[in-house]
């Protein structure tokens, strides 16, 4: 499903350039599960952006699905997105002055979804994550975890074959971390969506079934999930 | 420092109230580290925001070093908070058209502090937490852990000798995070500033001297830290 090539990201930021990734070659097949882990400032949310066509790379090759989508303009990202790939983002990036359920509804108007559809995904989506009775609140009306969870309920309503999660349990407490793991996991083991969890919790990655590990811009670790 | 009596906030959405706090009765001694665990959604944020003076409870009293300060009016919990609290929040709050270093300023401004002992101190402070190098770089420009150290860094400025902290280390890789604990208690042993955390990790709980459990806006558990 992805095919990564030497991969380089740099920022320029007045006479400093950050190069937050520096090579990164990578290959994820469809139906895989994988946890990306790594020091504060090593690169993760620049690989998860490029991987779901928030951004593109300074140099290097990146084919989803087979096709080349490294210098692809925005429309034709955007569309990629919206149909192909459902995200967690490490903000949340909730719409303030819009609520729960409109939140959770986004990705469908964007794809064309009629509205009573549309809510009732999106209310399924929310009961899902344990916010039934909240979909009418907004986001500075819910806990940090609890717009964390309508954030994951966005990135589940669209249909996505590929969800990208970037520190999805970082504000839940341990019992709802794991429910949201079972979450990702069975839709991993029974619908067959690719799934990319960015995590620094070891607990976290172990519902995946393959680490990789990035250090400085590069890849350091890459390796299946024991059964210890 | 701290006493709270019978503490109750109520949030009225529509017409459901959400009691996040049912009857909350506290006492932190000057000096003390307290972590501050529970569910999300079970009133942690809530409790920290009546304890850091950034919103008032629906009932009971709090007496913060002494002095009622239940029913006071927005402009002197302003004055309160920028003296003698320095906070986390779990949003980090950093204004983004401000550089770090700015934004870490941003206590000493309200407090008084010249311009030049307001760079010293902020540019310190953003060393300690490890962004050394990365001043002048603006929020967006930062990756989420950066951010959370940026705030982290916030919060040490002012020399408040009441530190609230939540969810400190939510987006961070566990170096980071085990760095950002030692110095919270190193303020702690060494300074004699008062320290409560909230957290769901319970490896940066141990930190802590005393553990606090919220659940459904009640406290149901108050212990001291073990040695094992
Ligand atoms: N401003 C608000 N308006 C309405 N309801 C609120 C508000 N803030 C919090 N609540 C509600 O009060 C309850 C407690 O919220 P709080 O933010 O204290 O939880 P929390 O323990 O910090 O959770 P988390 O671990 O998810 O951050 C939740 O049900 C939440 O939705
Ligand atoms: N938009 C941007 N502009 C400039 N620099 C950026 C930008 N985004 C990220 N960076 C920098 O690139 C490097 C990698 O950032 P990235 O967000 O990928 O790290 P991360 O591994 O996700 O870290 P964290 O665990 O703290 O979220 C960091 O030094 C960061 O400051
Ligand atoms: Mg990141
Ligand atoms: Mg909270």
């Amino acid at each position: 499903l992805i095919e990564l090539r030497d991969i380089r990201k740099t920022y320029h930021l007045g006479e400093i350039p950050v190069h937050a990734l520096r090579g990164v070659s990578l290959d994820i097949d469809k139906g895989e599960f994988v946890a990306v882990m790594g020091a504060s400032g090593s690169g993760k949310s620049t690989l998860m952006n490029i991987l779901g066509c928030l951004d593109t790379p300074s140099r290097g090759e990146y084919r989803l699905g087979g096709q080349d989508v490294a210098r692809l303009s925005g429309d034709d990202l955007a569309r990629i997105r919206n149909r192909r790939i459902g995200f967690v983002f490490q903000g949340f990036n909730l719409l303030a002055r819009t609520t729960a359920a409109e939140n959770v509804e986004l990705p469908m108007l964007y794809g064309g979804v009629p509205p009573r559809e549309r809510h009732r995904r999106a209310r399924e989506a929310l009961h899902l994550v344990g916010l039934k009775g909240r979909e009418h609140h907004h986001p500075h009306q819910l806990s940090g975890g609890q717009q964390q969870r309508v954030a994951i309920a966005r990135s589940l309503v669209n249909g996505a074959p590929l969800l990208l999660a970037d520190e999805p349990t970082g504000n839940l407490d341990s019992t709802t971390s794991e429910e949201i793991m079972g979450l990702f996991r069975k839709f991993n083991d029974i619908e067959g969506i690719t799934v990319i969890l960015v995590t620094h919790e070891p607990e976290m990655a172990r519902y995946a079934k393959r680490i990789i590990t990035v250090r400085d811009g590069l890849i350091v670790g890459d390796e299946p999930v024991g059964k210890g």
